[in-house]
């Protein structure tokens, strides 16, 4: 999976 | 963002706001486990360690400190401020047979060994099993009062609401996180007897009553 830097869902 | 998961995240909303309603309304915590309480205010600290470092838009920063807030507010008044309507008796689980097996569990399977990616981990792996001691002390207690059981089906939706999201995000943009698709899906399977306990007798108006 693509991970984001840090997380974008609460 | 998505409507699956803003309507988890406004369910979310709803049931820490139906809980300090209740506690301040009627001046009591009867039948509220401040453990429970305890594990949500340690997951949110853990999962929001990035609220100055990794900003994703000012509604992600505005809930991560309402939830914050909120957490801390409850057990506030769980344990200062209505601490004689406190139920320790029936309170009880052991709260290191959660933390330790999530904190153990965090340092093995994650996504990425540095301390903030493990914290959140943790604060994932806690939230899954944050509510066996308020599912286990509704058990000891046999019932719940209504207000109790709205607050628990709108915290038990949030995260259902959360897996829809994933299911949605991973087809539309290939976004996937199995660490907290899978913690959301034991966090939500946890809910199942209370659901179907909610829907066929709160919803008739009776009061939630557990077999005995």
């Amino acid at each position: 999976c693509h991970r984001l830097l840090g997380h974008d869902e609460l | 963002m998505n409507i699956f998961r803003l309507g988890g995240d406004l369910a979310h909303l709803l049931a820490i706001i139906i809980l300090l309603l209740k506690i301040w309304t009627t001046r009591s915590c009867a039948g509220i486990s401040g453990k429970s309480q305890i594990l949500f205010a340690l997951t949110f600290t853990a999962r929001y360690l990035d609220l100055f470092t990794n900003f994703v838009s000012v509604y992600n920063s505005v809930m991560k400190v309402v939830y914050l807030a909120a957490a801390y507010a409850t057990l506030y008044l769980m344990y200062v401020k209505f601490k004689a309507t406190y139920d320790h008796n029936h309170d009880t689980f052991r709260l290191e047979f959660l933390i330790l097996p999530a904190a153990g569990l965090a340092l093995i399977i994650n996504h990425e060994f540095s301390i903030i990616e493990v914290m959140w981990t943790f604060s994932i792996y806690l939230e899954a099993v944050a509510i066996l001691p308020q599912l286990f002390m509704v058990s000891k207690t046999g019932e719940a009062e209504s207000i109790t059981s709205h607050y628990l089906f709108a915290l038990g939706s949030y995260r259902a609401l959360y897996i829809v999201n994933w299911v949605y995000r991973y087809y539309s943009e290939g976004f996937y996180d199995m660490i907290a698709t899978l913690a959301g899906v034991v966090q939500t399977v946890l809910y199942c007897d209370f659901f179907y306990l909610y829907i066929t007798k709160v919803l008739k108006g009776k009061k939630l009553q557990l077999p005995a």
